[in-house]
């Protein structure tokens, strides 16, 4: 048997810097795992 | 085989144990499965060389869709729901823990308390013995399992890879209206897409909003963009096989897809097409605070029913005719519209079944 979960999550934030062009910025989702790891529920697998 | 082997000659000669077409079928058998694990430990020697899988297609994938897989499922549920008597009960199910590398000092009751080796598979857990990660910022496992991918999707197609070559339909596996596969595809190919921000997005676009990010990106100044993440987790028969919330979030719909009931082994993920997408399974999907959420609980020949805790009545596995693959999914709306149910993370909402 096989789970998936799929969700929404915030992916990216860009900011201005003062000369007008713009950078990414903290706050985006990422995982905490890889494929082929162990998880059990409960544990957190992205952040 | 043969009994000229042993004991007089005479009285042997000509004389087998087992017909001659027998023993070439019990020789093949053998021959098929050498190569198999053969074939399995070239896979996992490539795997540790950083190798990926590849999908490939092969004749034995075809010949299984003409097995009567949901029929074996059911026998094998009943199979396993006989009861077992007491004094045998802690030798099968510590077998079976060392089979499949069960943990049974977490199992919540005395093992002579589980009268078949099916209530064993769908047992609970001792209090604590699966803590959750109270940060809300973070979203949980939903279940014990290995993961196999995640992600995140991207482009208009927002596949998910089963296999190197090979990748299925996110929008098939979910049932989610293809109206809003196609509003995404047709907000791509306008000019004012750029016109589109996430704060104006509603609760029904989340799959435009994905979509078209790339774009849109370039256009929003300070404005936190939405991607759309996945996770594929494979379930161990000797796992945990109940369901937890992921995160707090509100559960707007459930749909069962009545389909096939292929295995879910690393062999059929290399082999068969549309592995996901094909069998049967259980929908769940909502919001939680950052958008849109699904969970899809996919069934397996040997673990083919799925139980939801939101619907006591859902039946799944049930014996029906192959035509049933292609009926549309039976879907439930949670009242009231647009709030459904609360669920808290970590809350169990699901559960698979042997057979």
């Amino acid at each position: 048997s096989t789970v998936v979960v799929v969700f929404e999550a915030p992916a990216w934030k860009w900011k201005a810097r003062e000369d007008g062009t713009f950078s990414s910025a903290s706050g985006d989702f990422g995982f905490c795992v890889r494929p082929g790891d162990k998880v059990r529920a409960g544990e957190t697998i992205g952040r | 085989i043969h009994a000229a082997n042993s004991g007089d000659s005479q009285a042997g000669k000509g004389k087998f144990l087992l017909p001659g077409a027998t023993a070439a079928v019990l020789v093949m058998l053998g021959a098929l499965h050498a190569r198999r694990m053969y074939d399995d430990k070239k896979v996992v020697q490539r795997k540790e060389k950083g190798i990926e899988p590849e999908f490939s297609p092969d004749f034995k994938a075809s010949l299984i869709r003409l097995l009567p897989l949901r029929s074996m499922s059911r026998f094998w549920g009943s199979l396993m729901e006989v009861d077992i008597p007491v004094f045998m009960r802690p030798t099968i199910y510590k077998a079976w823990a060392r089979a499949f590398h069960s943990d049974l000092q977490e199992v919540a009751l005395p093992l002579e308390e589980y009268p078949s080796l099916q209530a064993f598979f769908v047992r609970s857990l001792k209090e604590g013995a699966r803590p959750i990660d109270p940060d809300p910022n973070c979203l949980v496992s939903p279940v014990d399992g290995k993961v196999l991918r995640l992600g995140e999707l991207r482009g208009p197609g927002t596949m998910i890879e089963q296999v190197k070559g090979f990748s299925y339909s996110v929008a098939s596996l979910l049932g989610t209206s293809s109206s809003l596969h196609d509003a995404a595809e047709e907000e791509l190919s306008r000019e004012h897409i750029e016109q589109s921000t996430p704060e104006n997005s509603n609760a029904k676009s989340w799959w435009r909003v994905s979509v078209a990010s790339p774009k849109l990106r370039d256009q929003t100044v300070l404005s936190p963009k939405k991607g759309i993440f996945y996770c594929v987790i494979y379930l161990h028969p000797g796992d945990y096989h109940r369901v937890h919330s992921p995160v707090d979030w509100n559960i707007l719909k459930c749909r069962h897809f009545s389909g096939h009931l292929f295995p879910q082994n690393e062999r059929a993920i290399r082999t068969v097409r549309n592995l996901y997408v094909e069998n049967e399974r259980v929908v769940l999907e909502g919001r939680w605070k950052e958008g849109f959420v699904a969970i899809a609980a996919i069934g397996a020949t040997n673990v083919g029913s799925i139980r939801v805790n939101l619907e006591p009545e859902l039946r799944t596995n049930r014996a029906v005719s192959r035509m049933v693959h292609s009926l549309p999914p039976e879907e439930r709306v949670y009242e009231p519209e647009g709030t459904g149910v609360v669920v808290k993370k970590g809350e169990e909402i699901a559960g698979f079944k042997m057979g």
